[in-house]
């Protein structure tokens, strides 16, 4: 069987928040290790990989892998249920027809259970190879939301190009262009989750759909600082850290100029 | 103007 309990329940909320533009079903793997999602979206263009660590749960069991199949859109009407301090816990048996949700409160004066049926998904899983990148960016996640927004206010694609000086978002539309450079500034009075850090072995430079980018930033409120992570002509990967837990990372092939 | 690669291009099947 498998049960876990997450303290911050709020968490779910924004992990699914994280997803739920993109992808409509997925099959959440539990293991001992943790509970994980690798999804693609519909047209296979950017794929979401999904780490929480057994770790980062107060309470975690799992006796043996369990693929859980659940249609997002169900997922998060359920979880909005839960109140945003909830304790929230997982659990359901070995090959499930449902999974449960329980909410407690924190003062625990009101507890719910939600039974959410399973389905089978038939999806394809791809092995994404363990990456030295090119270049890594790390920059403040609302930094690159705003950015995100801005290029898309402009055109359909960015191209980012990154060199040691910086990295250079630029996007051309129907009413022109528009460029902006972010620069590295590591030595500042800022805090690390401030800074913009650029580590470089060679300049790399590819376009990419603004509408995917802009989803994935969806993911901003789960972490202070976003990192970017590209290798010539390879899907950028677009990591957000959960402090203590794991990961939400999107990857998205590039765009070819024709 | 651009193409849009897909992730298949990229990544084996599992």
């Amino acid at each position: 069987m498998f049960e876990a309990r997450l303290l911050q329940g709020g968490l779910l909320k924004k992990v699914l928040d994280s997803i739920k533009d993109i992808i409509t079903e997925g099959n959440f793997d539990c293991s001992p290790n943790g509970l994980s999602l690798q999804a693609m979206d519909s047209s296979h263009v950017s794929l979401i990989d999904i780490l929480l660590e057994s770790e980062g749960f107060e309470h975690y069991r799992c006796d043996r892998n369990i693929p859980m199949g659940l249609n997002i859109t169900n997922l998060v009407k359920m979880i909005k249920c839960a109140g945003s301090e909830d304790i929230v816990t997982i659990k359901c048996e070995d090959k499930p027809d449902n999974v449960t949700f329980l909410f407690e409160s924190k003062d625990n004066d009101k507890i719910s259970d939600f039974e959410m049926k399973t389905m089978t998904i038939d999806d394809e899983h791809l092995l994404v190879p363990d990456q030295t990148y090119t270049a890594v960016v790390k920059m403040p996640s609302a930094e690159f939301q705003r950015l995100c927004r801005d290029m898309a206010a402009i055109g359909d694609t960015v191209n980012i190009s990154v060199t040691k000086e910086g990295v250079r978002f630029s996007t051309t539309g129907d009413m022109g262009t528009a460029n902006i450079t972010v620069r590295p500034n590591p030595s500042g009075d800022q805090k690390e989750e401030e800074r913009t850090e650029v580590q470089i072995t060679e300049p790399v430079s590819a376009g990419f759909a603004l509408r995917y980018l802009n989803s994935f930033t969806k993911a901003t409120p789960l972490s202070p600082t976003v990192t970017l992570g590209m290798v010539p002509n390879l899907p950028i990967v677009v990591e957000y850290k959960i402090a203590d837990m794991g990961h939400v990372r999107y990857y998205l092939a590039p765009k070819i100029e024709d | 103007r651009f193409f849009q690669n897909h992730l298949s291009d990229y990544y084996m099947q599992d």
